[in-house]
C-alpha cells in the first residue's frame, strides 16, 4: 500500500 | 441557498451506491456550476471525484458556495426512503449545519422530508494533471464488472495489458491462473456492446482487485466504462453519468520490487 500511496501522492501533487 | 431538483431519486441513489464502499464521509462542494466531491478512500490508495453539472439537474440554484460534510452511511439511510421515481430535492441555507432531503411521489401525494446534520471534515482540493495516456479503453461496464469479479477468486491483484489488438485482464494464485481477453470489436453499430482502444504504446499494469470491484459499484450509472492508463501513473476508471456529469476513480497501480 505504502507504494502505491507514494504514486497517488506524487500524481497529484499534495 | 442552496436547492438542487432531480425528477427521479434514483440518480442520487445509484451515485452514493458508486461511492460509499470507498468513503466514509465526504465534502459535497456546490457552486454555480454544479456539486463536486473529491475524496481519498480510507486507505488513501484510491482517489474518487465525482462531477454533476448545474444544466443536469431539473432545479439548481446555488447563491454562493457551499461545501457540505457528509455522513456517507446516514446519507444512506436517507436514501433508502425514498422510492426510486420520487423527486428529490436537496436544500440548505447559507452557512447552514444541515441538509434537507425532501421526496416527493410522482402522485404528489405522499411528501417526506429528512433533515441530516453536516459534518466540518478537513479535506485538501488535490490538482488532478492533465495527462496524455499510453492507452484508452471504452468498454461495456458490465462486462468490466464482470471481469473483476471473476478474477478476483484467483488473485488479489489484476494483471491489465493493452495492445492495438486488444485487452488481456489476467490474475492468478493458489488455485491457477485466468486470462480473460478483449478484441477491439469490428463493428460500431452497438455503440454500448463496442470495446474501442486508443493506443499510444502497449502497456502493462497491475492492480489490487478489491479496489476495481469496489468501483463496478458504479456500473447502473452507465452502459461503457473507461479506462486510461500510463506507466506509473494512476488508473483512472470512468462512468458517465448521462446528461449530469462523471465519476472517476484514480487506482495507483502496484509496482514490482
Amino acid at each position: 500500500n505504502g507504494q502505491q500511496q507514494a504514486i497517488l501522492v506524487y500524481f497529484f501533487g499534495y | 441557498m442552496f436547492e438542487a431538483r432531480l425528477n427521479t431519486s434514483q440518480v442520487l441513489k445509484k451515485v452514493l451506491d458508486a461511492i460509499k464502499d470507498l468513503l466514509n464521509e465526504a465534502t459535497f462542494d456546490c457552486s454555480d456550476s454544479g456539486i463536486q466531491l473529491q475524496a481519498m478512500d480510507n486507505s488513501h490508495v484510491s482517489l474518487v471525484s465525482l462531477s454533476l453539472r448545474s444544466d443536469g439537474f431539473d432545479k439548481y440554484r446555488c447563491d454562493r458556495n457551499l461545501s457540505m460534510g457528509m455522513n456517507l452511511a446516514n446519507m444512506a439511510k436517507i436514501m433508502k426512503c425514498a422510492n426510486n421515481d420520487d423527486t428529490l430535492t436537496m436544500k440548505a441555507q447559507d452557512n447552514a449545519d444541515t441538509v434537507t432531503f425532501m421526496f416527493e411521489s410522482q402522485n404528489q401525494e405522499k411528501v417526506s422530508d429528512y433533515e441530516m446534520k453536516l459534518m466540518n471534515l478537513d479535506q485538501e482540493h488535490l490538482g488532478i494533471p492533465e495527462t496524455d495516456y499510453a492507452c484508452v479503453v471504452r468498454m461495456p461496464a458490465m462486462e468490466f464488472a464482470r471481469i473483476c469479479r471473476d478474477l478476483s477468486q484467483f488473485g488479489e491483484s489484476v494483471v491489465i495489458s493493452c495492445t492495438k489488438e486488444g485487452v488481456k485482464f489476467s490474475a492468478s494464485g493458489d488455485a491457477g491462473s485466468a486470462n480473460i481477453k478483449l478484441a477491439q470489436t469490428s463493428t460500431v453499430d452497438k455503440e454500448d456492446e463496442s470495446v474501442v482502444i486508443e493506443m499510444q504504446e502497449p502497456v502493462t499494469l497491475t492492480f489490487a482487485c478489491r479496489y476495481l470491484n469496489s468501483f463496478t459499484k458504479a456500473t447502473p450509472l452507465c452502459n461503457q466504462v473507461q479506462l486510461s492508463m500510463s506507466a506509473d501513473v494512476p488508473l483512472v476508471v470512468e462512468y458517465r453519468i448521462p446528461d449530469l456529469g462523471h465519476i472517476r476513480y484514480y487506482l495507483a497501480p502496484k509496482i514490482e520490487d
